[in-house]
């Protein structure tokens, strides 16, 4: 494993943190969206679906868990408890599942490696958590005002993918064999979502202004 | 990996 892909991993840790932050102190959930985490737990789902079965090492299965746990906990909340769910955004957050969903499914089918349900699953996976941000980014249009932990939420979010890409092209040119497309076409459209984001993200740094983006 | 993509990542 080399260090952008831990930092990839790490990053990738540290937006779910801030997220459950925002949930277990604040109690709120404002800002969130709550079809990109159900999104999300769709992702891990489909793509951990070999965790007891193929054995990588113990960092691995660790990391897996935590993850499929911390987004079905994270819908759970924002569904199910008694104060965090009152805080959803819910009028905002309107983007609808199967205009996502349907489409990777869709093209899992005919673009994949292998044609058996796991690796369908698999590739579904890859290309589902490439658009799964887009719900998040709408809502963050829609709102007025986005606060600190949601704008670092997406920011880690991004960062992460950022780190990934840049292991990508360090495998690349370092590891013989490595032919991997799907990763590499589902990866370059996820990390270009985060573009526009990070340009408005960086400016209200730079100008000591609350993040907002434009409609 | 069998020259598909690796699986080795999260």
């Amino acid at each position: 494993m080399n260090i952008f892909r831990l930092t990839g991993d790490l990053t990738h840790l540290m937006s779910i943190i801030v997220l459950l932050l925002k949930i277990h102190t604040i109690k709120s959930c404002a800002g969130i969206s709550l079809k990109t985490q159900e999104l999300y737990a769709l992702v891990f789902a489909t793509r951990y679906l070999d965790i007891f079965t193929t054995y990588i090492s113990l960092y691995n299965t660790v990391m897996k868990l935590i993850f499929l746990g911390t987004s079905f906990s994270i819908v759970w909340y924002m569904r199910r408890h008694k104060t965090v769910r009152l805080s959803y955004d819910k009028n905002n957050d309107t983007f609808r599942h199967y205009f996502l969903v349907l489409p990777c499914f869709l093209l899992a089918l005919v673009l994949n490696n292998r044609f058996t349900v796991r690796e369908v699953l698999w590739t579904f996976s890859l290309y589902l958590e490439a658009v799964a941000i887009i719900p998040q980014l709408v809502l963050l249009q829609r709102s007025k005002n986005v606060d600190n932990l949601t704008g670092n939420y997406v920011f880690f979010l991004g960062a992460y993918r950022g780190f990934y890409l840049i292991n990508w092209i360090y495998r690349y040119f370092t590891e013989n064999h490595y032919r991997r497309w799907i990763t590499w076409m589902a990866g370059i459209v996820q990390t270009a979502l985060y573009v526009d984001f990070f340009y408005y993200y960086f400016k209200s740094w730079k100008n000591n202004e609350k993040l907002k983006l434009p409609a | 990996g069998e020259g598909g993509d690796a699986k080795d990542e999260l």
